[in-house]
């Protein structure tokens, strides 16, 4: 079976304002998910806590929900904010960026529109 | 650890499964043993 991939998933420090949403995320898939996936699941998991508070008025509807809304960043060794291309899965991130035995920790901010 | 949420996800025709908890004690693997 597919090996599974365990990962901490905050804001970027610096993109998202402090008050926007300041939640870790504990999250663990399979190693096959790539950055596309975990992007979308991101919207997807904002979009309904954002629904689940504004009962009744304007729910958002999650047929828009999409990996474009998101961009996912990891820090390299100089600590530097990396972007994270979405057709890479995981598991490649984990053996060219993260390369150590412990939960992968990534980054998210909106993405900035072109 | 909260309740944890499992949520399908399809991107590029390939469905995947994420679960995510409130908290990682107890959720992610203990890497010390």
């Amino acid at each position: 079976s597919c090996s599974e991939i365990e990962l901490v998933f905050r804001p970027h420090p610096v993109l998202v304002e402090k008050d926007e949403y300041s939640q870790t995320r504990y999250v663990k898939t399979t190693a096959n998910a790539t950055v596309d996936h975990l992007s979308k699941y991101l919207a997807l998991r904002i979009a309904l806590e954002e629904q689940q508070k504004s009962i009744g008025n304007n729910p958002v509807s999650l047929e828009e929900v999409s990996e474009k809304q998101y961009t996912i960043y990891i820090t390299t060794s100089g600590g530097q904010f990396t972007t994270l291309n979405g057709s890479l899965t995981l598991e490649l991130v984990n053996e060219k960026y993260w390369k150590v035995s412990k939960p992968l920790e990534l980054y998210y901010a909106p993405t900035k529109e072109q | 650890l909260g309740d944890v949420t499992v949520t399908d996800v399809t991107a590029n025709s390939l469905t995947v499964t994420f679960r995510e908890a409130l908290v990682a004690e107890g959720f992610f693997r203990d890497r010390s043993l």
